[in-house]
């Protein structure tokens, strides 16, 4: 399952 | 944040500072592909625009920022400053935009988690960055003297690569909710793409000699 991903990196 | 990702960062920065040091102190860019240079800039766009709406912290929004205005400075030096852009290398930059933009804007309104304009954006972006340095090496490919901040912003730009997998890598173990398979399987794809280069790269520092690669 693919997360919605949080967007904390560059 | 972790001290793989810390590096990965100021690795990024690290190599742009370096390609624009090249450009600002040699008053040249030959070995450097605008092409990639307007890729990385359009990936920035698409993905930073969540400094509109979002707010992670001052590190973050100050990076994107950097990178954002170094990307367009780079750009700027190499189609319009008098001087460098006559050493940029056109005829030998034929890597064309729309075979590496269309599919990538293809698999982001397939392969995306939301099909909203911001997320297909930030979606593209990460499959484009993924890409993006293919016109470099076919550059460096096609010519026979790379000098050596070409070569070292090419080997930053690797490094930045390796550590933001580490920084993965950490995450997925530390975290409870890492699973990023678009960003994963984009990020192993792209520094695989730096494999066949760092070999070379490592092969002439050994010997000490200037960076070549094999036609």
């Amino acid at each position: 399952d693919d997360e919605e991903a949080p967007k904390d990196e560059l | 944040m972790n001290l793989f990702r810390l590096c990965g960062d100021m690795f990024h920065l690290l190599s742009i500072m370096v390609l624009l040091l090249k450009i600002r102190a040699t008053r040249s860019c030959r070995g450097i592909s605008l092409k990639t240079q307007e890729l990385y800039a359009l990936v920035f766009v698409c993905r930073y625009l969540d400094l509109f709406y979002s707010f992670i912290s001052v590190y973050n929004s100050f990076m994107k920022v950097t990178f954002l205005a170094t990307a367009f400075s780079i750009v700027r030096y190499m189609r319009y400053d008098k001087v460098v852009k006559q050493t940029y290398d056109r005829e030998q930059d034929t890597f064309r935009y729309v075979f590496l933009i269309a599919p990538c804007l293809l698999l982001a309104l397939v392969l995306n988690h939301r099909f909203t304009l911001t997320e297909v954006l930030w979606t593209f972006s990460i499959y484009l960055e993924a890409v993006a340095i293919l016109p470099q090496l076919v550059l460096m490919q096609r010519t026979q003297n790379i000098d050596n901040l070409t070569a070292n912003y090419v080997a930053l730009l690797g490094a930045y690569r390796g550590f933001y997998i580490l920084n993965w890598i950490y995450r997925f173990a530390t975290e409870r909710h890492y699973r990023q398979w678009i960003v994963w399987i984009s990020g192993v794809i792209q520094t695989a793409l730096y494999a066949d280069f760092f070999f070379y790269y490592a092969l002439c520092w050994k010997a000490n000699k200037r960076l070549q690669l094999p036609a």
